[in-house]
């Protein structure tokens, strides 16, 4: 039996929005730590991981541990049927085929549950590490939106380079190339417009910005985004799911032929 | 810079 209550169902409705257009299907896991996803797109060089911790929950009920296999595109479906000021409850029975949810009005007037279909998913749980990384930049997650869009018309690829001067963000392409620098800024008004930069050591990668602004889809999750760089390893943008969880997106950096 | 490596390239598969 699984029962997991989320008052703030907006909070699904957008983790959702965020991930459908990366992933197609994947294994929502339930146990006693939370509701979790791992899934990697179908060209298997971009990785997302949600989890939302049961404390997260206002009734969180997971008798035995839980693998229920989505079309994200469905549960989009599903979920866009309820209100943002909805709660929203999934329910399962042990060995049903099928996910149940439900959808109550803040004040009690509506009802509604919608009943889902399960599938069968084949897909390979990888483990992730513990990572010293080289550098992490906290931002403003509308910001890097911003930055990723601007310089997808332009190129294809994005360098990330993080020295002590900032952040760089650059691209060049048929027309032109282009460069955003982003300084560390901590004397904001607000603690979410700070840019924030730890550094080691200075690093420099490059990725496919048709990933990078999948990501930025999560951005109304969290008003910051972190992102995390090693040589040699996947970048990792982690956005928040308010204090019960995050998504994190790793994307393996483009390589020398 | 051309082909990007898959994940299984860094993380393992448990």
């Amino acid at each position: 039996m699984l029962e997991l209550r989320l008052v703030q169902g907006s909070l699904l409705k957008k983790v959702l929005e965020a991930i459908k257009e990366l992933v197609t299907d994947a294994n929502f896991d339930c146990s006693a730590t939370g509701f979790s996803l791992q899934a990697m797109d179908s060209s298997h060089v971009a990785l997302v991981a949600l989890l939302l911790r049961s404390e997260g929950f206002e009734h969180y009920r997971c008798d035995r541990n839980l693998s229920m296999g989505m079309n994200l595109n469905n549960v989009s479906k599903m979920l866009r049927c309820a209100g943002n000021d909805d709660i929203i409850t999934l329910k399962a029975d042990d060995g049903s085929d099928t996910v149940t949810f439900m959808f109550e009005s803040p004040n009690q007037d509506k009802i509604a549950d919608f009943e889902m279909k399960l599938m069968d998913i084949d897909s390979e749980h990888l483990g992730i590490p513990e990572a010293e990384y080289h550098a992490i930049v906290k931002m403003p997650s509308a910001e890097f939106a911003r930055i990723c869009k601007d310089l997808s018309s332009i190129g294809d690829t994005v360098v990330i380079s993080v020295t002590k001067e900032g952040v760089k963000f650059s691209t060049r392409g048929d027309i032109g190339n282009a460069n955003i620098v982003c300084r560390q800024n901590t004397t904001v008004d607000k603690p979410e417009e700070a840019t924030i930069i730890e550094m080691q050591e200075p690093v420099s990668l490059t990725f496919a910005l048709r990933y990078m602004n999948s990501f930025t889809k999560a951005t109304p999750l969290s008003n910051t985004v972190t992102i995390s760089l090693s040589s040699e390893l996947p970048v990792v943008v982690e956005y928040k799911v308010a204090d019960m969880g995050y998504i994190r997106f790793y994307l393996a950096p483009k390589i020398e032929d | 810079l051309k082909t990007q490596s898959r994940m299984e390239r860094f993380f393992r598969c448990s």
